[in-house]
């Protein structure tokens, strides 16, 4: 690793996205910034918080060609960002070039992970000529992306390691915190395995291999309706009664479905929940009746639960909740209405609710809406999902199709008359 | 330097300005440098590469000069150095 002889005097650091791409949904672009943060964070004592106006430690802005720092972009390909080292005015600040092709996969230049490259240079590394670091200077896409101990040992380096404190981020399952678990205990799942559920990988979702413990028998996700849904640090969360399922990109993790009021205590016991959502901030917002509750991972914030007519709501309950990336608001849906809900104001916008059928092909009676970390959104109703297309503001072509089927691992295609079989 | 390197003269000289913007060179003027120089920063960014250390512009490295990467310099302290000067 290299040390560029810079390094932040503080351990609680800001930083502010200026302008985020077109080429991302606002939301995505917020959400890989955070978890670019979040890399680092993991094993320093640093923390790193939004803000969304005024100047911050480190100020993230997409630009192209020569953008008034000496350092010009060069168009597609080669240069695709770079970022100051530590310091007052322009230090810290990270540019992505504009002109990149920006993605959350691994076509183009997944912006998740030059971000995380970025922010090494801005809290003082320079790069390292270890090969297949985080810190090489030339990009490769990883599957998935982890620090290497040169990496870590460069960072630590500059900030320590991290102190003893509440975890943030992590979800970690209730069950791997408590020693007295019981697997047999009556309010464990009937389906989840003999052993604890094990803590799933931070951040490193997709690769994990299925533990052998893992019992034989799946448990069933051929759910003939869902309670909510939401995308949570980037994966799938599914509620259905009083559980919950968590999935990464090849299907339910070992030890799920779990149950909800476990995982997130605080949370009614042996109910279901109405939404779900994760907000700008990455806390979790649950809803349920007229109440909702806001988790920082999975502890409950001091004065939760609270009435939802915080919000402006006057209903008694919603049935989906959602952040919409097209333009960073919070959406509420009960019947065939919707409300939209400005969460960094705090305000209820003007002018809602509003009929349900300006979402064209949009049913009434959602289960659950979530944006999927495609920038695309989704409605859920039953055993149906529709995929709708923010530019032409309708459900495109060859939807509803079968959620189970798509989304939950069930390998039937529900909405026959026998598809219970 | 391009009989040296076995490499043509357009390639030398895309070379060279990728060595000199990313730190590995001192963009100082072209004629007053070596050769030797020059194979030594062509072998630390073959390093940085991953690269067998050659100190040759070849076919592979100038392939790794089209890859994507990060714009700040790899070696700080140099090129900088020099650019605060002016």
């Amino acid at each position: 690793y290299a040390l560029v002889g810079y390094y932040w005097q503080k351990k609680n650091l800001t930083y502010r996205i200026v302008r985020t791409t077109p080429q991302l949904s606002p939301y995505v672009v917020h959400d890989a910034i955070r978890r670019a943060f979040n890399v680092w964070s993991d094993v320093t004592p640093l923390t790193f918080t939004e803000k969304f106006h005024g100047e911050a430690d480190i100020m993230i802005d997409f630009l192209w060609g020569f953008h008034g720092d000496g350092n010009p972009f060069d168009g597609p390909g080669n240069t695709l960002a770079h970022a100051f080292f530590p310091g007052p005015r322009r230090g810290g600040d990270t540019h992505f070039d504009e002109e990149e092709k920006w993605t959350m996969t691994k076509e183009g230049a997944n912006l998740f992970q030059v971000a995380t490259h970025e922010f090494g240079h801005a809290l003082g590394l320079g790069h390292s000529s270890e090969h297949n670091t985080i810190m090489g200077p030339f990009y490769r896409y990883r599957d998935p992306l982890q620090l290497t101990e040169d990496d870590i040992r460069g960072i630590q380096q500059l900030y320590g390691a991290p102190e003893e404190r509440r975890p943030k981020q992590p979800l970690t399952p209730v069950a791997t915190q408590k020693p007295n678990f019981q697997p047999n205990h009556p309010e464990h799942v009937p389906n989840t395995p003999e052993r604890p559920p094990q803590r799933p990988p931070v951040h490193t979702p997709d690769r994990r291999p299925h533990t052998p413990n893992h019992p034989a028998t799946p448990p069933d996700t051929c759910f003939p309706s869902i309670d909510a849904v939401a995308v949570i640090r980037s994966e799938l969360f599914v509620f259905k009664d009083r559980h919950f399922y968590r999935y990464h990109d090849k299907g339910l993790y070992p030890g799920y479905p779990a149950m909800t009021s476990r995982f997130w205590r605080s949370l009614p016991r042996g109910t279901h929940v109405d939404a779900v959502y994760e907000r700008y901030d990455g806390k979790i917002v649950f809803f349920k009746d007229a109440q909702y509750w806001v988790f920082d991972g999975n502890y409950l914030e001091s004065s939760y639960p609270r009435p939802i007519r915080d919000y402006g709501l006057h209903v008694q309950s919603v049935d989906a909740a959602f952040v919409w990336g097209h333009n960073g608001k919070t959406y509420f849906f009960k019947g065939n209405r919707y409300w939209r809900y400005d969460d960094i104001e705090k305000k209820m916008d003007r002018g809602y609710p509003k009929n349900i059928d300006r979402w064209e092909g949009v049913p009434n009676n959602l289960d659950g809406i979530m944006q999927w970390t495609d920038g695309l959104t989704y409605f859920f109703k039953g055993t149906k999902y529709w995929r709708f297309n923010d530019i032409t503001m309708r459900v495109e072509e060859g939807y509803p199709r079968s959620a189970p089927h798509d989304w939950f691992g069930c390998r039937k295609v529900l909405g026959t008359p026998n598809d219970r079989d | 330097a391009a009989s040296i390197l076995n490499v043509t003269n357009a390639d030398l000289s895309k070379g060279v300005d990728y060595l000199m913007k990313f730190g590995y060179l001192k963009q100082d003027d072209r004629k007053m440098r070596t050769g030797e120089e020059l194979r030594e920063a062509i072998m630390t960014m073959q390093r940085f590469g991953g690269l067998d250390e050659t100190g040759q512009l070849d076919a592979d490295t100038l392939q790794l000069m089209q890859t994507p990467r990060c714009g700040v310099a790899d070696i700080i302290g140099t090129a900088e150095t020099t650019r605060r000067k002016r």
